[in-house]
């Protein structure tokens, strides 16, 4: 009855709440650790004693390059029709703006379509984007590529408004991409408020007029690890399942939620079962990955010094969609593989959890994924999830502990039992 | 070494699986 004991000790038992408190000490201590910031350094240097504290096995850091973009001191203020200081966040990797900032008359459009059909009148404005809402993954193209596009038609500078579908006149940050041969301009997240009243302004036919300044500015990339930790099997002791989560954030709130949680409810599965005093046959392997946000770039470098070992990977989870009380559990695998899975999730009956759904996936994983590594994730209230998504709201007042008690329940009983099956999950 | 890997037939059944899991619970 390992599952059921398992969710005792998480749910009920002495470590309620543990994850929470945890996550607590570290994000209030540090607060966000965006890629290349002392911030990130010093909570790898944290995570790391602490996981050797825990008495977990082979305890160490993979050194990677990463990213080091800062934001620096940035503001937006509408100078017509009226002034009118808006709440903005640079995009990550954008450039910054001269000192005097950029000041000129915008243009509105609501897609890349529009922009295309209006291109002549883009040249020497800023390109302000009402792209409407669909869901994140259709609609987060504009922050990534709304520089670019705006840049190939003669924009001197590109706001995008918030991909959220909630806002309390937040903006969500987040990576945009720049494109060789295409002129670099500086590029940030507004409000939602704020894209919608440029574009009620601009079909009222007024003028609107803005000065935008950037510190931003990229520098070379710089070291930082991703941080491994295990519970080494007893009988393949080379063969893995692996758990993870990213231990970076935006430089936003405290990245509690995006990735903190999903990286200490991974944790949490690991000494859960260390305390129930299991050991797996298989390798319970803990990556806390950094750089995620910039692309999963430092889990990218995990996957290039390990798929030599590709064939002893049985399954391989991130979770970074939420900590919220999961609905159920993502899967990308073979049907034989589901089939197997959707077993390992009845013994999740006591939590009324045990769906397996489509679409196992993680910016970090899918590299193993797409390689035919078996893949899960933890799905939630991505609702609610993408509310504080890459924002200021991105803090511990989110976070429930008592949903993640659940959450690490759920993560502990699927890693352990697939690391101690007698064979791996099939490709 | 390991039982199964992509490149081999399990070498038991969904039957057996199924109780193999179920001992979990």
């Amino acid at each position: 009855d390992v599952a059921k004991a398992i969710i005792q000790l998480a749910v009920y038992g002495n470590a309620q709440n543990r994850s929470y408190d945890r996550l607590a000490l570290l994000v209030d201590t540090i607060g966000p650790r965006l890629s290349g910031s002392k911030n990130l350094e010093m909570a790898i240097g944290i995570m790391h004693q602490s996981l050797k504290d825990n008495d977990l096995d082979n305890v160490h850091l993979e050194p990677v390059k990463i990213p080091h973009w800062e934001r620096g001191e940035e503001s937006a203020v509408m100078l017509k029709p009226r002034i009118h200081t808006m709440a903005i966040l640079g995009l990550g990797s954008s450039t910054g703006t001269p000192p005097e900032g950029i000041t000129a008359e915008v243009l509105v459009v609501h897609s890349f379509d529009e922009l295309k059909i209006r291109a002549s009148e883009a040249k020497g404005k800023i390109v302000v984007y009402n792209q409407a809402y669909v869901n994140y993954s259709t609609t987060v193209k504009y922050r990534i590529q709304g520089a670019v596009e705006a840049a190939k038609v003669g924009a001197v500078a590109s706001l995008i408004r918030s991909v959220t579908p909630f806002s309390i006149y937040s903006p969500h940050t987040g990576i945009q991409k720049y494109e060789d041969g295409v002129p670099k301009i500086p590029t940030a997240c507004i409000t939602v408020e704020d894209a919608n009243m440029m574009s009620r302004m601009a079909s009222r036919g007024v003028k609107i007029v803005i000065q935008l300044k950037m510190e931003a500015k990229n520098y070379p990339d710089t070291e930082s690890f991703n941080i491994v930790a295990e519970i080494t099997g007893i009988k393949y002791p080379e063969q893995i399942v692996l758990v993870s989560g990213h231990l970076d954030s935006w430089d936003v709130g405290q990245g509690a939620m995006d990735d903190g949680g999903g990286a200490f409810i991974s944790w949490e599965a690991l000494s859960l079962i260390r305390d129930l005093g299991l050991r797996p046959k298989r390798t319970l392997r803990l990556v806390l990955w950094t750089a995620e946000e910039q692309g999963g770039i430092g889990s990218f470098q995990y996957y290039q010094l390990h798929k030599v070992n590709i064939s002893n990977y049985s399954l391989v989870m991130e979770s970074d969609a939420g900590t919220f009380l999961p609905t159920g559990l993502q899967f990308t695998g073979s049907p034989k593989a589901r089939a197997i899975m959707k077993e390992v999730m009845s013994l999740l009956q006591p939590l009324n959890i045990t769906q397996v759904l489509s679409h196992g996936q993680g910016e970090d994983i899918n590299v193993w994924i797409q390689a035919g590594v078996p893949g899960a994730s933890l799905i939630d209230n991505l609702y609610k999830y993408f509310f504080f998504h890459h924002s200021h709201g991105d803090t511990m007042t989110v976070m429930d502990p008592k949903q993640m008690n659940v959450a690490a329940a759920v993560w502990a009983v699927v890693s352990y039992v697939v690391a101690d099956m007698e064979e791996m999950l099939p490709r | 070494k390991a039982i199964y890997r992509h490149d081999m037939v399990s070498q038991r059944t969904f039957q057996e699986i199924q109780k193999e899991i179920a001992r979990y619970g």
